[in-house]
């Protein structure tokens, strides 16, 4: 990825990145569309084989060779099934990614460092991987959907050959954990100490739509990074509206195409007809994607204007490839665009492309529109997503298979892709986590989770609240709240040294879902070996050590007391104060106040107590209001997220 | 294969495999029976049980079998 690392504030020569080695030797797991090895993102320079222990290996199949593989492809199987037009399945035995899917996460988390990557001269320059030396293996197991058994079969695989990490981009709608194979792979990957990162779904901005919830794993939102591409629409009135778009052609060509008729249509397949559109400018009334741009041009059409007329939107588009000029709009452009056009007779346009790619001028990290959001469907006292990542216009490897508009009539073949989606945001986290893993071997998925969390960024580069993209239409913006950035933006420097985490392991998950008065049956689902819940925890699911609270008066309770324990992970003893902030009405009272920590490792609990004083009766059932928990000194700030549910 | 098979996920318990059989994979081709070549995959590490191409009635059946803890139909997952 070029930019996004940079933009976390990873330093190529301080920090979390010499810290931790770039993440050498640790190993991820994908489950994904397969990779293209060939990409310069997956050469080996400068890395050493991988550890001995390591069961993993590349296969040699038909349009794969193992020895494609290196010491940064570490491991390439298929679990990828075909279904036959004579009826029966098939599993495609090849990993190699004729999707691009699986080479662009994969790239992302751990690519090696490439002097020069880019898409048609956007988005160029160095490109690295979020832990350029960590090591990659990748479980095939999607190509236009992934089945549930080819995807635990790859799960199973992963974990049996020995990965430390494994990303997922994957989702389907949330079900009880019991219910959910994904749940339960997860919970067993877990165990054995893996530490799982998923994708939280791209259902946004309505709520909740979050997937992959369970506490076990860590659930990643995406936001965007300060880099735009820009493209303008000049109207017939003079108006000028400034969208996103990746078409690059030469400037003087740009220059010289003069207004041109505007014509407003579905963009559905019949609705592109060269009666209709030949010689005009397309304006589509919704986000159609850069694949239509060949149907529009297929007709005739002179160009294409897509608008997202949805709210997943305010300034926040996400550019495409277009293959005939085009741009993106935004709602509130599109909703000055269809004004001209229902003011005129006769509306034309012209379009600008300067083909820029413009960094650090936009108010940047932003969430998503499209990210899904919390509240956790299954259990609102667990809060996910977990954290935001860049996954807004991110350029990563791509497969040789694909065109960039994944449109078939598309003939287009490059070597570094353009895509948004939790997909993208993913496999950032998982990068990260690599680092952590590589610096701090010996901590849990909950201790690496916590991490993150916990120095988790909520204020963007100008030290601003982070943005909803959704929030508004127009120029008043709202902050993100915790439902839909979580803990906020990863910060890798700071998740290297948190200082203090909360912790939780395999019996603290059991107790968990027995609190959720899963049955025996149920619960061996996860623990065969379960013969009773032993125990549940104290003062119900919300009480889980998780780096987060979610606090639910429920209209009859005014006061909620949690609990909650903390580790020290620094080497020299520690003192904490705690600072608190909740909204008006809710009076917080943190016992002790202060918490010292003389050798690592050594635990330390604290309660809170949230009362809800008379004022606040006057909610509304179902309001969500917001505030923090944060443990301070000197050097570290442990700060969680909590989330009041009225 | 019956054209109305699905592939369903056969979640085990390994400890309750009967001693009778050596291995969980025939103990898991027992529980398939005639059906034992539609087996697609043996899970062992992160989960117990096997994926096979099974009609929806033999799935119902399947989740009768002791030591089957549950029996679930493939589900599509997508990319994000």
């Amino acid at each position: 990825t070029t930019r996004s690392p940079w933009f976390m504030g990873l330093h190529d020569d301080f920090g979390a990145w010499p810290d931790a080695e770039f993440g050498d030797g640790v190993i991820i797991g994908f489950v994904d569309t397969g990779i293209w090895p060939e990409r310069a993102s997956f050469n080996d320079a400068g890395l050493s084989p991988v550890r001995s222990t390591w069961r993993g290996k590349c296969v040699d199949v038909p349009g794969f060779n193992a020895s494609l593989c290196n010491n940064k492809l570490v491991g390439a199987k298929s679990f990828v099934t075909v279904e036959l037009e004579a009826g029966g399945l098939l599993t495609d035995p090849s990993p190699r990614d004729i999707a691009g899917h699986g080479t662009h996460v994969a790239s992302t988390a751990a690519g090696s460092e490439v002097p020069s990557a880019d898409l048609f001269q956007f988005a160029g320059g160095r490109a690295s991987g979020v832990a350029r030396m960590a090591r990659i293996a990748m479980y095939r197991a999607c190509n236009r959907g992934c089945f549930t058994s080819d995807v635990v079969a790859a799960i199973d695989a992963a974990v049996t050959d020995g990965v430390d990490l494994l990303s997922m981009s994957i989702a389907y709608p949330v079900e009880p954990f019991y219910n959910d194979l994904l749940s339960v792979a997860t919970f067993g990957a877990e165990r054995r100490g893996v530490f799982v990162v998923l994708a939280g779904g791209n259902k946004g901005p309505t709520a909740p739509t979050v997937s992959n919830v369970a506490p076990w794993v860590t659930t990643v939102g995406a936001a965007t990074t300060d880099r735009v591409f820009p493209a303008t629409l000049t109207l017939g009135n003079g108006v000028v509206l400034t969208g996103q778009s990746l078409y690059n052609i030469p400037f003087s060509q740009s220059q010289g195409a003069g207004m041109i008729p505007l014509v407003r249509t579905s963009c559905g397949e019949y609705d592109l007809t060269p009666d209709k559109v030949m010689g005009k400018v397309v304006v589509c009334s919704q986000d159609a994607g850069a694949s239509a741009g060949f149907d529009v041009e297929r007709a005739g059409g002179a160009g294409i204007i897509s608008v997202d007329n949805t709210e997943r939107f305010w300034d926040t588009v996400m550019a495409q490839p277009f293959p005939l000029p085009g741009l993106l709009l935004s709602s509130a452009g599109g909703k000055k665009l269809a004004d001209y056009m229902s003011s005129v007779a006769y509306p034309v346009a012209s379009f600008n492309f300067t083909c820029d790619t413009v960094t650090g001028e936009n108010r940047a990290p932003m969430v998503a529109g499209f990210s899904s959001r919390g509240p956790n469907p299954i259990v609102p006292e667990i809060l996910k997503p977990d954290v935001i990542a860049p996954g807004v216009n991110i350029l990563a490897a791509w497969s040789g298979a694909a065109s960039p508009s994944h449109s078939e009539m598309d003939p287009r073949r490059v070597e570094y892709n353009i895509l948004s989606g939790t997909s993208m945001a993913c496999p950032h986290v998982a990068g990260v986590a690599a680092l952590i893993k590589k610096r701090h071997g010996d901590w849990t998925p909950a201790m690496i989770r916590s991490a993150l969390m916990t120095t988790a960024g909520p204020l963007d580069k100008d030290g601003r609240d982070i943005v909803d993209s959704s929030s508004a239409i127009g120029a008043v913006v709202m902050g993100a709240t915790p439902l839909a950035a979580g803990a906020g933006l990863v910060l890798p420097r700071l998740a290297m040294d948190p200082g203090l985490v909360y912790d939780a392991g395999t019996q603290d998950y059991v107790d968990f879902l027995c609190t959720l008065n899963y049955t025996v049956e149920q619960m061996r689902m996860f623990v065969p070996e379960l013969s009773k819940c032993a125990r549940t925890i104290p003062g119900g699911v919300a009480n889980l050590n998780y780096p987060s609270f979610v606090v639910v008066f429920d209209g009859r309770t005014r006061v909620r007391t949690l609990t909650r324990t903390l580790t020290l992970v620094s080497a020299r003893p520690e003192s904490y104060n705690v600072t608190v902030a909740a909204p008006d009405g809710v009076k917080v009272t943190v016992t002790p106040a202060t918490l010292e920590f003389r050798w690592p490792k050594e635990k330390r609990s604290y309660s809170v107590q949230f009362s809800s004083e008379a004022e606040a009766k006057a909610r509304p059932a179902g309001t969500w209001e917001f505030g923090h928990i944060a443990w301070e000194n000197r050097k570290h700030r442990v700060r969680s997220p909590v989330a009041f549910k009225w | 294969h019956p054209s109305t098979s699905h592939t369903y996920i056969v979640l085990a318990n390994h400890l309750a495999k009967p001693s009778k059989f050596d291995t969980l994979e025939r103990w898991y081709a027992s529980m398939a029976g005639k059906n034992s070549n539609r087996i697609r995959y043996t899970y062992g590490t992160v989960m117990h049980g096997f994926a096979a191409r099974l009609t929806d009635g033999e799935a119902q059946r399947m989740a009768t079998v002791p030591g089957v803890s549950s029996v679930y139909k493939d589900r599509v997952y997508h990319t994000q």
